[in-house]
Order: structure tokens, then sequence, then C-alpha cells
């Protein structure tokens, strides 16, 4: 069975999508990976650059009828790497589900139409715990939750680790975090170093080694449509993401 | 009558609680200020010190009861500026206000009930456009937009600016944009110039002149729980959040 891992962290702004999109693209290069943006802002499929007038069928579609379609897939806007796209209609679905049967559970249904195998199937989450983050949670068997290095974004862990018990009781015993990835570390800045200690303190091998430092490329990349390894393989945010892909297949066997 | 200023922008993490609390001390120096924290995550309410323990009445309460009442209100967190806090119980008012009467009213209306005067509220909002947001859209007369200088959030500002003309068309017909605020400038990042000129020439006079520019101590004073006026008052951070609101000032006059 596949890994199916959620990108979650309620907090906003801490690099969720740039793990998706650059850990899918750093996975592809050995797996099968498919990802699936499930924020409404559509910030996955923009960052891999398809126009926002081709995201007619996504995962709007996906949630609402309860099933994978023809043309809902985008094969290959990577090697090796799927996409199930994103746009405004999304922040619907969260309403449309209130009356839904099992609304919980309607991705995890629905990902068992998918036509074919994948290794990963990675599901970058909107900076909310509402609703279309739940629904990953219930489909994912792990989780990977991005951490900013930086106070706020502490602060907010423990209601996340709140809510995964809670999902975990409930709705997906086999729900766990996989991962905590340490992003935009600065190593002039004295609060990165805190945050990361203290993080490490409260989850210990969960954190990843590999930490992801900030690194300007990154979001360059965003802005031309590409991961940052088609961008710019030797920067340090490609070095990074690749790393941390091989941390986490061998984490994983 | 008080500017009720909502600070939205469904991006995560481009600067709305940052800019809520500096703006709204910076206000305090000469005017009476209440800020309202309408996050579940309760980051204002966090990095203006406010215990976790000590928000037993708040934001939530005042949306469910509709009322503001005894003791709702943190007078004087920082002189002049009073605060209504957040935690985690508002993430489920979403849901409880669906089958509300005129559930968009709700704070508007509760904000009516306010004990006394005050020159400004300012509303921090979450990062998404659901029932908390649109709650504050209505209440408002003015939106203040943060925008990080970063390709990703540009992208989304104009779904922001649709929603914001079908509140006023169909909610609340006072609503506009008063300003556009760009945050987290890094001049040595090209990237930042590109956004920059990019929003003005979207948005003409409606972006301050003022610029916030990324600044370490506004995160450090986060995690002392203090206004960055307080916690360094000479900091590149604290000299731009006062020209802030002395542009804003000069505006709403
Ligand atoms: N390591 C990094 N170095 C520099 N910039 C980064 C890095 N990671 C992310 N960014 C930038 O920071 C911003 C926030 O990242 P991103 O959008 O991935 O976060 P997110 O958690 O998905 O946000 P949201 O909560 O809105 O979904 C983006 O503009 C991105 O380009
Ligand atoms: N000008 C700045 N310079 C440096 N760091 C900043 C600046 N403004 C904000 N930050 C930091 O960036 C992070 C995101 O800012 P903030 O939490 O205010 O954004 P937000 O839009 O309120 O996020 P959310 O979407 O989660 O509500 C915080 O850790 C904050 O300390
Ligand atoms: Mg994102
Ligand atoms: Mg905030």
């Amino acid at each position: 069975t596949p890994h199916i891992l959620a990108i979650a962290n309620q907090k906003g702004g801490v690099g969720k999508t740039t793990t998706a999109i650059n850990l899918a693209t750093a996975l592809a290069e050995k797996k099968k990976v498919l990802l699936i943006d499930l924020d409404s802002q559509g910030n996955s499929s923009t960052a891999l650059g398809v126009d926002y007038n081709d995201r007619a069928l996504g995962t709007y579609n996906l949630l609402i009828d309860g099933a994978v379609s023809e043309g809902m897939i985008k094969q290959g806007v990577v090697p090796n790497l799927s996409l199930i796209t994103a746009d405004g209609n999304l922040a619907g679905a969260e309403l449309e589900l209130i009356d839904v049967e099992k609304r919980e559970f309607r991705l995890k249904n629905a990902l068992t139409t998918l036509p074919q195998h994948y290794d990963y199937i990675l599901i970058d989450c909107p900076p909310s715990l509402g609703m279309l983050t739940l629904n990953a949670l219930v489909a994912a068997n792990g989780l990977i939750v991005p951490l900013q290095c930086e106070f706020l974004a502490l602060e907010g862990i423990s209601h996340l680790v709140k809510t995964v018990t809670r999902v975990q009781k409930s709705l997906n015993p086999e729900l766990d975090i996989r991962a905590i990835v340490l992003t935009m570390y600065d190593k002039r800045n004295k609060l990165s170093e805190l945050v990361a200690e203290d993080t490490k303190a409260f989850f210990g091998e969960k954190v990843c080694k590999t930490v992801i430092p900030r690194n300007i490329r990154i979001s360059e990349a965003q802005s031309y449509g590409k991961p940052i390894m088609l961008y710019d393989r030797r920067s340090a945010g490609a070095v990074a993401y690749m790393s941390l892909a091989k941390e986490l297949t061998r984490r994983f066997q």
C-alpha cells in the first residue's frame, strides 16, 4: 500500500506547500508519486506551473463526486510526479461536506478509486484544522509537519498534536506524526536555534536531521512554476530537499 | 464612530498578527484602541503576553453569546490598548455559527454592546476566508491587507479582492480596502522589489508608502510577549510600524 502523507500545520506560511512540491519532486526521482493540492489557494498547483485556467477538474471534484475521473490527474508535471490541482472552488467544499454522510472519509474513500498505483501520495493542506485538513488526516497513514523556526510557529504545535490524537482515537488509528521538518532555518538568527532545540527536546527522533535553510532560490523557483531541483539543483534549498527525501525514504523502509 | 479595521489575507504567514499588534500599539500612543483576536491560534493574544490560562472569556464568547460581558475585555495590555483574546475554542465557532440566524452579522452586532468608545478597533483574522473572516469583513468599515513580498502571496490577492467585492454587494456596502501594507521586504532580494512594483501597479495609492522590512527583532519581541515598540523602539521594525500608524492616521482623517 502506498505511503499516504499529509503535509499539515494550521500555522500559516511555515513551508507546507514548499515542502509538498519539493519533497514530492525529490521522491519522484526514484518512486512514483502523486501530489494532491488540498488548499483552495492552489499554491502547489501554481508552484508546479499549472495555469489557473487549466484546473477545471481537480480536488474539489474528487471530494464532491467521491471518485477519480478521467482527466483529473495531471500526469508527469515533473517526471514520475502526477498532480490533482486545486482552485478557489475548493473553499466551497468545506461547507458542502457538512451535511454529507461520513464527511471525514470522503478523501480516503475517493483515493480507493485511483486507476494506478503510487509509492507515495502527498497531500498539501491549507492553514487550518477544518474539514479539508481533517479529510487529509483520515486518509493519511502518516503526517509530516513543516515547522518554521519561529516562536509563534512553535506555539501552535501542541494544538496540532491534540488534533492528531483525537483523529487517531476516533477516525484513523493508523495516523501518526512521521516527521517534523524544520524550515526557513537561518543560522545567523539565535531564535532559529532556540526553536530548533526546543523542538528536538519535545519531539526527539521525529525531528528530521535534515534542516531546510532559508534560501531565496526556493521562492524564486516558485515564481517560475518549478520545483527547486529543476530551477537550481545546486542551491542550498535543492540539496536540503533531496537530503530530506533520502532521510524519509530510509525512515519509511 | 470608530474606525473598525479588519487585518485580513487568506495567505498564511504574511504578517497579519504582527501588523495587528504593532499597528494597534503604535495607534494607542495617541488614540484609544481595541484589538480583537479572531484567530483560534490566538497569536495576537500570545504576542501581547497574555498567558494561555488567562483567556477564559474571549472572542468565542463574544460571537456565541452575541454580546460583550464583564471581564471579556483585557484593559491596558499596553497603555490605551485593550484586547479580546482567542484560544482553541474559537475554531469551534466556525461550525457553531452555521445554523445561526444572520451568522455573518454576529460580530458586527456584538460590537454594538461595547461598554465604551474606541477610536480604532482592529481585528486580527485567521488565514482563511471562512465564517470568522467573513464576520470581520461585515463588522469592519475598512480592510488592511498585509502582503508579504513573495510570489505566492501576490497570487492569492485577486481571490481576496473578489471576496471583498461580494461582501460589499451583499453584506456590507461600507467595506473597502483602505490599505495594502508590504511586509517582510528584503532589499537584498530582487523578488521583494518585483512584488512591490507589481502591487503598486495594481493597487496604486492604496499601497502604503511605509514598507515593513524583514527585521529579526520583530519576531524576537513576540517570543517575549511584547510589541516591537516596547521591546526595541529604535529597531527598523518599530520605526516602520510607527511610521505606518502615522501614515494611516493621516489617511483616515
Ligand atoms: N526554505 C525557504 N527559504 C526561503 N523562502 C521560503 C522557504 N520555504 C518557504 N519559503 C517561502 O515562504 C513563503 C511561505 O511558504 P509556503 O507558501 O510554502 O508556506 P505554507 O505553509 O504552504 O503557507 P500557507 O499556510 O499559506 O499554505 C512562500 O513565499 C515561500 O516561497
Ligand atoms: N517584518 C518582519 N520581519 C521578520 N519577521 C517577521 C516580520 N513580520 C512577521 N514576521 C514573522 O513571520 C512569521 C509570520 O508572521 P505572522 O504570524 O504575523 O503572520 P500571519 O499572517 O499572522 O500568520 P497566520 O496566517 O498563521 O495567521 C512570525 O513568526 C513573525 O514573527
Ligand atoms: Mg500552502
Ligand atoms: Mg496570524
